[in-house]
């Protein structure tokens, strides 16, 4: 683990002062593999390892008793700081219809994952959910939405023959005539460099105004999770981030490459296939997992 | 000579950066840039582009030395699996359209019986195909099904039996024991054909694709790597490392949702677009 292998670097610095340049240097090459293995993505790497250089080189380490322990625990505030410090909410207003629209890449977590928000929603806020599957592309994509709500006791609106726009329209109407709370829309997983399928979540957010725009995305999502997000931010604008599979073991370093790049935090995370494998994301548990 | 210094500290850390970026790792890459640093004289940009070049191919396992079907087996078995996500039911669709435009007897095995309207999903695409899917109800025994398709497939005088199994966490042991079973099952059925164990890589994935390809491998074996997604700004690194890792080849490469998006993995055009 990388406090172990900051310990090893450390071990030979006995007492007040000794401390060396190349003692540093070591242990910022340490943690910078670390995070590379994590799959943090490179120029995330690059620039929280200008920080935590800075803060090493201070007066804290170098007169520090025990280097290694002030060294892990720069590197795990600063960690925590990134993914966004406390553990952050979900914007449903107590008023009126929140609308959250979720988006990503294709089979990240979507449809699950708003069959799970639903039923959060629900038990969280008291608010009544409307999925919607705004998914006309995938083979069997509707039924498969439909199955898992049904399953849930959650109300869905689907539109044959519709596009994805007048889709959200249709049942941003419907909500307000049945006296939903929430409504929550399922998009075709799609990438952010596909003009046109980009182009379709501008033409959706323009016709339902969303309050939360989430983007889910695999715990083991690799180099890209930098690229990806901030396409996504740049062209909707992401006001959350859901990291699907973190049941598996995947360090999750695409967490830390998202909230930078984007300045949002992931507020869920997924923990299974069932509705209730969800849980409120906390900072603290992503950084002992990159520090693992 | 300092001029080949300063070449060498221009040139070494763009390719670590293209490798890393791309997912092939710290170690994988490292490795890589030593034997770079072991092969290359003068550090002039074409002649370290063409050692890397060599070095990618000489590592990343070629389908030329995938193993050769079994001699008098008419049938291929094509156990599809991989975790949550990656593109194997799509891929499936792929294989399969593929395959009957060579003019081989297809069928396919709905033997996802556990996630919701993955039956329907498969079947679409067995449509498009225009191949039959031995199907049974949702919650049905994925061996049972397994079962019934080796049947049909020995009365129908099939050529490729393409198996689709439910997403599966590596690390969940139960989900990977359920798959062992299931290609015990094909093993014992069907004996004397050739058995193709295909894991499905998704190009976004970073290094726990090594650990995916780990388990996989040590629960049922893996012969070749469909690699998805690889029309997404991923670069799939981590698929090469793999490759390395087990001698196994990437066989196929997903470029798109449509059924004609599937190609015969090509390490030339591969690397190409790595360093272009
Ligand atoms: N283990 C685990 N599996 C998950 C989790 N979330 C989703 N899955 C599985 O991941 C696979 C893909 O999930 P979907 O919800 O279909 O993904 P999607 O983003 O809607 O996919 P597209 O619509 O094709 O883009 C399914 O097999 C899900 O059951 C999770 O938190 N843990
Ligand atoms: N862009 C792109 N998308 C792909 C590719 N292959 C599959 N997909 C998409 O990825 C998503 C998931 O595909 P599936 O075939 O359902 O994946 P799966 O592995 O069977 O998923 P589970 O059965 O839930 O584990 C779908 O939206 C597919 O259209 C590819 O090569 N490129
Ligand atoms: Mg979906
Ligand atoms: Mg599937």
């Amino acid at each position: 683990t990388l406090t172990q292998k900051l310990a090893g670097v450390f071990k030979k610095v006995r007492g007040w002062g000794s401390l060396t340049e190349g003692n540093i240097k070591e242990g910022i090459r340490e943690i910078r593999l670390a995070l590379l293995e994590a799959d943090v993505s490179y120029k995330v790497v690059k620039s929280f390892i200008d920080k935590v250089t800075e803060e090493a080189k201070g007066e804290k380490v170098l007169k520090s008793l025990t280097p290694s322990q002030q060294f892990t625990k720069i590197v795990h505030d600063n960690l925590v700081e990134l993914l966004g410090g406390a553990p952050a909410d979900l914007g449903i207003k107590s008023g009126g219809i929140s609308v959250i629209m979720v988006v990503g890449l294709q089979g990240s977590g979507k449809t699950t994952t708003c069959t799970k928000l639903a039923q959060w929603v629900e038990q969280n806020f008291g608010k009544k959910p409307l999925v919607v599957a705004a998914d006309p592309y995938r083979p069997a994509a509707v039924e498969q939405l439909v199955l898992l709500c049904r399953k849930s006791q959650i109300a869905v609106f689907n539109r044959e023959n519709a596009r994805p726009p007048e889709i959200c329209a249709e049942a941003l109407r419907h909500a307000k005539e049945n006296s939903f709370g929430a409504v929550i829309i399922d998009t075709a997983g799609r990438l952010e460099i596909d003009e046109t399928m980009m182009e379709e979540l501008v033409e959706i957010k323009k016709r339902i105004d969303p309050h939360e725009i989430l983007l889910v995305a695999d715990a083991a999502t690799g180099q890209v999770a930098v690229t990806v997000a901030q396409g996504f931010h740049e062209r909707i604008g992401i006001t959350g981030i859901i990291l699907s599979r973190m049941d598996s073991d995947a360090r999750g370093g695409a967490a830390l490459s998202m909230s930078y790049v984007t300045g949002r935090t992931v507020s869920f995370i997924g923990t299974g296939e069932k509705v209730e494998d969800f849980e409120r994301f906390y900072p603290d548990r992503i950084a002992s997992r990159i520090l693992e | 000579f300092s001029k080949k210094a300063e070449k060498k500290d221009e040139i070494i850390p763009e390719i670590e950066e293209i490798l890393i970026t791309s997912d092939f790792g710290v170690e994988f890459t490292q490795q890589i840039i030593s034997e770079l640093e072991k092969r290359v004289g003068a550090y002039e940009r074409e002649e370290v582009l063409a050692v890397l070049r060599e070095i990618l191919k000489e590592r990343i396992s070629l389908a030329s030395r995938a193993p050769q079907p079994a001699q008098d087996s008419r049938m291929t078995v094509h156990l599809v699996f991989g975790v949550n996500g990656t593109g194997k039911t799509t891929s499936i669709g792929k294989l399969a359209f593929r395959l009957k435009k060579e003019k081989r007897r297809v069928l396919i095995a709905a033997a996802d019986t556990f996630r919701d309207a993955a039956i329907e999903q498969l079947s679409e695409w067995a449509r498009r195909a225009d191949v039959p899917v031995i199907r049974q109800g949702q919650g049905a025994d994925p061996g049972a099904v397994v079962y019934d398709a080796i049947d049909a497939a020995y009365s129908r005088k099939v050529n490729d039996l393409i198996v689709d199994t439910a997403g599966r966490l590596h690390n969940k042991e139960r989900l990977m024991e359920e798959l062992k079973k299931i290609s015990k099952i094909l093993d014992k059925k069907a004996p004397g054909e050739t058995q193709n164990r295909l894991l499905v890589l998704d190009a976004t994935t970073g290094q726990n694709a090594i650990e995916q390809a780990r388990q996989f491998n040590e629960y049922t074996g893996v012969d070749g790597i469909i690699l998805t997604k690889l029309d997404s700004s991923a670069k799939g690194g981590v698929a090469c490392t793999v490759s390395g890792m087990l001698g196994v080849p990437i066989l196929w490469a997903g470029t798109g949702e449509k059924i004609e998006d599937l190609v015969s993995f090509n390490i030339d055009e591969y690397i190409d677009i790595l360093l272009s």
